[in-house]
């Protein structure tokens, strides 16, 4: 996180935390997992546990560990073999279902799914937070929690920001309607953040709590603007793949 | 050994009979004789009620007589001195002298034989009920025509056991009735209905006369009846003593008619039928019955059904209604069956929340069941309350017998984040 600052668990606790490689997700049930589908490009049982403001390797073990029971990457997520070269991060987004059901508490508890009305899209100017343990300005991965909060902006934003990577050409770049650009000068999500959830309060309701309305997804350059996953247009994907892949119930 | 005839002579008879002596002979005939005993010779030391010397004439232990002194025969024609007849067929004779005889006593000379006996007469308790006939050495009892001799072999009876009345209706009299019932019989009868009938015994007071009671209270004659449970009587007097109409629970009914040697009367005459047994009605409770009569008989079933809520539980089965059937002893099988509350146990423990656990887990018992707040809610509200149900089991007015969710509170973080960016 670019510009943010330190966070406690019980702020996000639907942060979950991805070992290797090091990524996020946002626990949204107590068995579903979701995440940006580039985390689970290359590994199939992600390491992965809730609960904790630090990852350092000691205090993990205080962590509630989650394990994979399977990892759904979107169908339209295009693979690519060299992921520093890829360009188009459309349908960047994935779930993963969990063994066993997440004990919710304090440190614990899932974020809401947007809802499809118009109310949960998002425009520039909206304020919404991000969290992760990705680099910062001045690591490249960090122990404890961070967060910001940060504005959507226009795709275009996103569009302009100056490409860093000399083998990417920057016209190469793919930007959908299932994008969220979203940041300021300075305050950004980065490597290590990838999967989290930017988080936005749900509208016209009294007691205030958060949806997420995306996921961290790619950017040019950590620090200016960062495009996120629009979970809204996924609504319909999660819960159909989380119906039909429901077993019996334990309970 | 009993003798027909015997000689009984005083100690060195017809010498002078030494002092100091004492002597007996226990006489014996054979049974059925009595014992004639005779003395032909007394010549024993007189004294006031022979206390000194004497010959004495014990019989059954009772002194039937006492010699002493010098006697003679009354009658010139017969040597006989003193004479003694007994009924009885043993006698004993004690002689005894004392120490100082001055004179000179010869003693007694006796003789006994066997005579018959008249056991019919001699007695003054009769030996027969009816006719005693004697002979040389006993006596015989015989009876009346219709009379038989019981195995005394003294008392005569009438034969009038053995009728068993198998009618459902009929009438019974004492032998001979209105005439004077015979004495010294046992009269056994018995009623014998098919099953599922009791018999009820009717008598006219009138119809009724059996010797009275003595001053103790006890029947000389009298009239029983024995059901399988239960007696009615002994019963005597002029006039029936007891209830006019008797109901014995019972299809069989015994009746026993018991008289004495004396005192015959007119009898008595019952009428009898037979009325189908009954089973009152129970009020057994949370049930209903099914036919719902006013009075059921022998063979009759009823379906009782348990209300809604309870049910018959039998070993581990539990069903929601039981037969029960009319028996012929006016009882219902299945008595010990009751309906009793639907129990469902304990309510299933569920994930992320928890039920009180109620005080009892029958049917109509509310239990709530409520989720880890504020970290899980429950995915139905008002989905906590579930009632015990008829059917045994929990059941929620929307869910029905499916356990509530509890599941988990969505976006609401513990604390907010609080950001201090510019």
């Amino acid at each position: 996180i670019f510009g943010g600052q330190p966070a406690k668990i019980e702020n996000f606790p639907w942060q979950v935390f991805f070992n290797h490689p090091r990524a996020s997700g946002a626990l949204i049930n107590e068995y579903w997992v979701l995440t940006a589908a580039h985390v689970l490009e290359k590994i199939s049982d992600p390491l992965m546990y809730v609960g904790t403001m630090s990852v350092r390797t000691t205090l993990l073990e205080n962590a509630q560990r989650l394990y994979s029971k399977r990892v759904f990457i979107h169908p339209s997520w295009k693979k690519e073999d060299d992921p520093n070269t890829r360009t188009n991060f459309d349908n960047d987004i994935a779930l993963v279902q969990l063994k066993d059901p997440v004990k919710m508490g304090p440190k614990v508890s899932p974020i809401c799914l947007p809802g499809t009305s118009s109310e949960y899209n998002v425009s520039p100017g909206d304020m919404g937070l991000i969290s992760g343990w990705g680099s910062t300005e001045k690591k490249v991965f960090v122990i404890n929690l961070r967060g910001a909060k940060v504005p959507v902006t226009s795709l275009e934003t996103c569009k302009q920001v100056k490409e860093e990577n000399p083998t990417v050409r920057p016209e190469d770049y793919v930007f959908t309607d299932n994008m969220i650009c979203a940041g300021e000068k300075g305050v950004d999500s980065c490597h290590g953040d990838s999967g989290g959830a930017f988080a936005f309060q749900v509208p016209n309701v009294t007691v205030p709590k958060f949806y997420v309305a995306g996921l961290v997804s790619w950017g040019k350059r950590c620090g200016t603007y960062g495009v996120y996953t629009k979970v809204k247009n996924y609504v319909d994907w999660i819960l159909k793949t989380m119906q039909e892949n429901s077993g019996p119930r334990k309970d | 050994e009993p003798t027909m005839h015997g000689e009984i002579l005083s100690p060195n008879y017809p010498q002078a009979y030494p002092n100091d002596v004492v002597k007996s002979w226990d006489i014996e005939v054979p049974e059925g004789f009595g014992i004639h005993l005779y003395f032909t010779h007394v010549d024993i030391e007189p004294s006031e009620s022979c206390a000194y010397d004497s010959v004495q004439i014990i019989s059954g232990g009772i002194e039937e007589g006492r010699l002493c002194g010098q006697k003679t025969s009354k009658s010139p024609n017969s040597p006989i001195i003193e004479e003694f007849q007994f009924p009885y067929n043993k006698l004993q004779v004690v002689f005894t002298s004392d120490f100082s005889n001055e004179e000179r006593f010869t003693g007694f000379a006796a003789y006994y034989t066997a005579i018959d006996i008249n056991e019919c007469t001699d007695f003054t308790d009769v030996p027969c009920s009816h006719f005693c006939n004697n002979f040389i050495g006993g006596y015989f009892c015989s009876c009346p025509p219709e009379y038989f001799l019981h195995d005394d072999m003294r008392n005569c009876g009438v034969n009038c056991s053995g009728d068993v009345f198998t009618a459902l209706i009929g009438e019974i009299s004492s032998p001979n009735y209105p005439n004077p019932y015979p004495e010294n019989s046992r009269c056994e009868y018995q009623i014998q209905l098919q099953e599922g009938f009791q018999v009820v015994v009717t008598m006219q007071r009138e119809d009724f006369d059996v010797e009275p009671a003595d001053s103790e209270g006890n029947c000389p004659d009298s009239l029983t009846f024995a059901s399988k449970n239960q007696q009615f009587g002994p019963y005597c007097g002029n006039g029936f003593p007891g209830p006019l109409t008797i109901r014995t629970q019972s299809n069989t009914l015994g009746i026993v008619f018991q008289t004495d040697l004396m005192g015959q009367k007119k009898g008595w005459k019952l009428r009898y039928h037979g009325d189908p047994i009954s089973c009152a009605k129970k009020i057994t409770a949370n049930s209903t019955w099914e036919p719902d009569k006013a009075k059921y008989v022998f063979k009759d079933v009823v379906k009782i059904t348990c209300v809604d809520g309870f049910e018959v539980v039998e070993g581990h089965v539990s069903s929601t209604s039981y037969y029960s059937t009319c028996q012929s002893d006016g009882q219902w099988s299945n008595s010990g069956l009751k309906c009793q509350p639907v129990y469902c146990g304990i309510p299933d423990p569920i994930a992320n929340g928890k039920v009180e656990e109620p005080e009892n887990s029958v049917f109509g018992t509310v239990v709530h069941y409520t989720c880890e707040e504020p970290y899980y809610y429950m995915e139905h509200e008002e989905g906590g309350e579930y009632r015990c149900a008829a059917n045994g089991r929990w059941v929620n007015d929307q869910l029905g017998i499916e356990l509530p969710r509890c599941i988990p509170a969505c976006g609401v973080p513990t604390e907010p984040f609080q950001v201090h960016q510019r």
